[in-house]
């Protein structure tokens, strides 16, 4: 594993647990897409399943539980725990996650690098979460003062998809046969729809303002 | 190598 990946392992994680523990400690989950966290929860739930088939190093089984773990308690507290539910503005958060799967898995059945139940559920789970970030940017756009952990959580998932891409472009060069392209476009598309947010949020840390992203 | 098997990322 290179550093890039490893940083960017590690931005993800940091992104998960400011999440968690906004919610956790201020018992509010305002701002946040309840619509994106389940979005999440699918695209773990359907990659991870080669937990129990393939075993690659305790680190990457070890990960994969949190990112599991942490996606469907961000999930639970939002929908269940009784004081942070009541912080859900679902009139705000209107996205139809319906229109994000369906097209996923009819790309995943025509485009997987081999037609099996594994490799198509891996496909679909890659192209979800390449537009799983959507109702939050729109959340986002619809939220007037966006406060700082929530800014703070989709710009730390915007760092680790581009230290993501650092990392592909290290491996291509320094391993034999490392050519991903369902992995790569779909990572590449990814980030470039944090490009327009990470605009705004050094905007904002420049000018020392608060973060607002334009309607 | 099992790290350069093509799932072995998150």
């Amino acid at each position: 594993m290179n550093i890039f990946r490893l940083a960017g392992d590690m931005t993800h994680l940091a992104s998960v647990l400011v999440l968690l523990l906004k919610i956790h400690t201020i018992k509010s989950c305002a701002g946040v897409s309840l619509k994106t966290q389940e979005l999440y929860a699918i695209v773990f739930t359907t990659r991870y399943l080669d937990i129990f088939t393939d075993f690659i190093s305790l680190y990457n089984t070890f990960m994969k539980l949190i990112f599991l773990g942490s996606s469907y308690s961000i999930v639970w507290y939002i929908r269940r725990h009784k004081i942070v539910r009541r912080s859900y503005d679902k009139n705000q958060d209107t996205f139809r996650h319906v229109f994000l799967i369906l097209p996923c898995i009819v790309l995943a059945l025509l485009i997987n690098e081999k037609l099996t139940f594994k490799e198509v559920l891996w496909a679909f789970s890659l192209y979800l979460e390449a537009v799983a970030i959507l109702p939050q940017l729109v959340l986002l756009q619809r939220t007037k003062n966006i406060d700082n952990l929530t800014g703070q959580y989709v710009f730390l998932l915007g760092v680790y998809r581009a230290l993501y891409i650092v990392n592909w472009i290290y491996r291509y060069f320094t391993e034999t046969h490392f050519v991903h392209w369902i992995t790569w476009i779909s990572g590449l598309v990814q980030t470039l729809l944090y490009a327009d947010f990470f605009y705004y949020y050094f905007q904002s840390w420049k000018t020392n303002q608060k973060l607002q992203l334009p309607a | 190598d099992k790290d350069k098997h093509s799932h072995d990322e998150l």
